[in-house]
């Protein structure tokens, strides 16, 4: 399963 | 990164600044509420863990790294500082944190985008924003007439997260599977929960007189 792209927001 | 985007994180930067300067410059934290900013500093903390795990950019680590620092050492203010505290309205500020941390805890166990710590940790982070705010428009009910700066203060913040939502459609139509349902949902609340107080304070601005809120 694919790693959760990390959250690139603030 | 986008316009909206930026503007967003530089309107939330800009809310933190104005309440620090009017803490430190005046020394008083007269109409702020302490209960929201501790579930403030819990929102960053619980929504930055990764920042010494996954880089995303230097603007992305250096702006958590202000926002942390910005929030703890607004609550260090007006808990310890021996000045800033007297002028701290403990009698009125008593809305209860865990009436508003225990259901985002539970809340983000239940939907997120993945059951792991640092996934669930960030989700619960996204819902306690959107509701960190009521200590705050609580007390300035309470207190009924609020000061030109808390009232930026507010306003700053919730403009932030109404960028944030031109930002999600923005990304939406521009990025391919950029679909992001909790953060859309809980920021659209979070906005939500502002609108009342953004009525009372632009009609206030209109007809330039002191904001009051109706009781």
């Amino acid at each position: 399963d694919t790693e959760t792209e990390p959250h690139d927001e603030l | 990164m986008n316009i909206f985007r930026l503007a967003g994180d530089m309107t939330h930067l800009m809310s933190v600044i104005v309440l620090l300067l009017k803490i430190h410059t005046i020394k008083s934290c007269a109409g702020i509420s302490l209960k929201t900013q501790e579930l403030y500093a819990l929102v960053f903390a619980t929504r930055y863990l990764d920042i010494f795990t996954d880089f995303i950019s230097l603007y992305n680590t250096i702006m958590k790294l202000i926002f942390l620092a910005s929030s703890f050492s607004i609550v260090w203010y007006m808990r310890q500082h021996k000045i800033v505290r007297r002028s701290y309205d403990k009698d009125q500020d008593t809305f209860r944190h865990l009436f508003l941390i225990l259901p985002c805890l539970l809340l983000a166990l239940f939907i997120n985008e993945k059951f792991t710590f640092k996934e669930v940790m960030w989700t619960f982070s996204l819902f306690l924003e959107a509701v960190a705010i009521l200590p705050q428009l609580v007390l300035l009910q309470r207190t009924r007439n609020i000061d030109n700066l808390t009232g930026q203060y507010v306003f700053l913040l919730g403009a932030y997260r109404a960028l944030y939502i031109l930002n999600w459609i923005y990304r939406y139509f521009t990025e391919p599977h950029y679909v992001h349902w909790i953060t859309w949902i809980s920021g659209l609340v979070q906005t939500l929960l502002y609108a009342d107080f953004f009525y009372y304070y632009f009609n206030s601005w209109k007809n330039n007189v002191k904001l009051q809120l109706p009781a």
